[in-house]
């Protein structure tokens, strides 16, 4: 159990959470992180079954979340590093801050670069997890219509400059950064309701 | 659809890239 002052200092940390947003969160976590193992951490099975509905597989983009959230690489993720990532998927946070995520995300071998290499392996992923069959062809071609807008130098990869600009064209592709839910954590986990530390 | 060309536009609709999926009961 975490006491009113962490409460309060993460809270005021996110910049966009109220101490009890925080403890609603926390129910949320501690639900989550007891899933599996009930040792009240979030192992990346836990993180996928509460992703996929199962433990089981291996998913590119769980891996590049869970790498992400775990900042101090320990191979879990803790309460403090859940508020200080999933903050970045808040309606208010900055536009600035879910560009840098996303453009993390995507960059999956950590070079500063999104190359193209990997935006094709996280094309296939994606296509093989929604069991949609594309040519190669025709993945390539879809390759050489992003790059042709996001790369904007033309070096077949994409800094985060171009990325930036990218994402000003098209906001649409970091719809999935922004979680509406975020806005109205306390109505979404009532039951922290019962375990608060915030009187009125 | 002209999204259709666009990698991440395809990409971020993978499930692993949707915490959405954390708030649901």
């Amino acid at each position: 159990r975490l006491t009113f002052r962490e409460l309060a200092d993460l809270a005021d940390e996110s910049r966009c959470f109220s101490v009890n947003e925080v403890e609603a969160l926390y129910e949320l976590y501690k639900k989550i992180s007891c899933s599996i193992i009930d040792d009240g951490l979030i192992h990346k099975e836990e993180l996928q079954l509460a992703l996929f509905r199962t433990p089981a597989g291996k998913n590119l983009f769980l891996d590049r979340v869970f790498d992400l959230f775990d900042e101090k690489k320990n191979s879990v993720i803790e309460f403090e590093e859940f508020i200080h990532s999933i903050s970045v998927f808040h309606p208010n946070a900055p536009l600035e801050d879910k560009i840098d995520f996303s453009f993390r995300l995507y960059d999956l071998r950590q070079t500063g670069f999104i190359e193209r290499e990997e935006v094709k392996q996280m094309v296939v992923a994606t296509l093989l997890e929604s069991e949609v069959q594309l040519s190669d062809d025709l993945v390539e071609a879809i390759l050489d219509k992003t790059f042709e807008d996001a790369d904007t130098d033309k070096d077949n990869r994409i800094s985060k400059e171009e990325w930036k600009a990218f994402v000003l064209k098209h906001p649409s592709v970091i719809k999935k950064m922004t979680l509406p839910t975020l806005k109205d954590t306390t109505a979404a986990f009532p039951s922290f309701v019962f375990n608060t530390q915030v009187e009125d | 659809k002209p999204e259709s060309m666009n990698a991440f536009a395809l990409i971020s609709r993978s499930q692993g890239f949707n915490l959405g999926n954390l708030f649901e009961k």
